[in-house]
């Protein structure tokens, strides 16, 4: 604005040392301890970053800021952000997604049984911070093979105890009965399980997927349409949960 | 004391009403008037602090800053709370020993940064009180 206010602000340049330090000082108000350093080369266009910078622009929207630097990535495609995710969003004072550390199709082959497994760090969550919902997200992609009612079963358990001689014990979350035809992003409500995982990490052995015909045939996840680490990056699954502050940031003297 | 005056100024000529009036023009014209206190642009650009490897979004923010004069009469011209009006008659008395109230940010507004963490997990944060929206006296 003020030509006379702007002569009379920054009449010099930062010195490397000034600017660390400023950076360290914008870094404590973000409340951080030091820059994040991730491993992002393409990951900017995996589903989960889409989806936050999908909740980001709903957000400044709502913020009613002008945001002359709204972003659009490749958003082209069903929308990521659902109604039930707007109503999180609006309670929350932070959201984080996270991407499966460990996704890998597996069949038991004695009883044909086919299921794919998921792992999530949430050990990165920060303090004071509790969480009041959380999803699993999985792309549906429509599928040309014909199953029994054009239907078929998916289920979602939660991995009780792992052995190293037999099957896994499971805990059965949600079954859905979907549509070859259905195409889009389901919803996995998994709060429950993500805030145990929280509170007691040892038991976080992640989530496994199982996809049945109407009379009982187990599939291959992909022969159902879910698209896995192979498929599209805009269409990985992940993992999303809302938060809500439980305790004031309070800086520490530097 | 202010009543007593007014009447005696009703009593008076026309003339030391009309330098008053141009007395007073005078200060909202003068320097002290561009020197009030008052909202500046500050941005705060993550590209210049070279972390758009890790800020998804936004490129930075307006964050803002005030500065400026809180001098008598605060009501005319900006914010200012009730205390920063005493504050400023009690400065006006003890000129010494009394600061003046402080120019400083009396409507925050919060923003959202969207940010990878060092595992790639994407989160979008709101930060409370970061933009400043008015500036006033306290």
């Amino acid at each position: 604005g003020n030509s006379e206010v702007q002569s009379n602000f920054i009449q010099r340049r930062l010195r490397i040392s000034e600017k660390r330090e400023m950076q360290k000082e914008i870094l404590s108000i973000l409340g951080l301890p030091q820059r994040p350093r991730p491993h992002v080369s393409h990951s900017k266009f995996n589903s989960a970053p889409l989806f936050m910078l999908d909740l980001y622009n709903t957000i400044s929207e709502e913020e009613e800021v002008p945001n002359p630097h709204r972003f659009v990535l490749a958003t082209e495609g069903p929308p990521l952000a659902s109604a039930q995710d707007s109503a999180f969003l609006s309670d929350a004072d932070m959201v984080m997604s996270f991407v499966s550390l460990a996704e890998h199709d597996m069949e038991i082959s004695l009883q044909r049984r086919h299921f794919r497994a998921f792992k999530f760090n949430l050990s990165q969550i920060p303090d004071g911070e509790a969480m009041t919902a959380s999803e699993l997200r999985i792309y549906k992609e429509c599928t040309s093979q014909v199953y029994e009612n054009g239907t078929f079963l998916l289920s979602i358990y939660q991995v009780v105890q792992e052995h190293q001689d037999r099957d896994a014990d499971l805990f059965l979350l949600e079954s859905r009965t979907l549509w070859t035809a259905e195409e889009g992003w389901l919803e996995f409500d998994i709060t429950a399980t993500s805030n145990l995982w929280v509170m007691s990490p040892h038991h976080n052995m992640g989530l496994q997927i199982s996809v049945e015909t109407s009379s009982g045939r187990s599939l291959r996840p992909e022969e159902a349409g879910l698209v896995g680490r192979s498929g599209a990056l805009e269409k990985q699954p992940f993992m999303v949960a809302f938060f809500k502050v439980s305790e004031a940031h309070v800086r520490s003297t530097r | 004391s202010i009543s007593k005056r007014r009447h005696q100024n009703r009593n008076r000529s026309t003339q030391p009403q009309e330098a008053s009036k141009s007395l007073s023009m005078a200060d909202y014209n003068s320097s002290d008037q561009k020197t009030a206190c008052k909202k500046h642009e500050l941005y705060v650009s993550f590209r210049e602090l070279g972390w758009q490897d890790w800020i998804i979004a936004p490129e930075g923010y307006a964050a803002n800053y005030c500065d400026g004069e809180c001098s008598f009469p605060l009501n005319a011209h900006m914010n200012a709370t009730n205390h920063a009006i005493v504050q400023t008659l009690v400065h006006l008395m003890n000129p010494e020993n009394v600061p003046k109230p402080c120019c400083a940010p009396t409507k925050l507004n919060a923003i959202s940064v969207l940010y990878f963490d060092d595992n790639s997990n994407v989160i979008l944060k709101k930060y409370k009180n970061m933009v400043v929206r008015a500036c006033g006296c306290h």
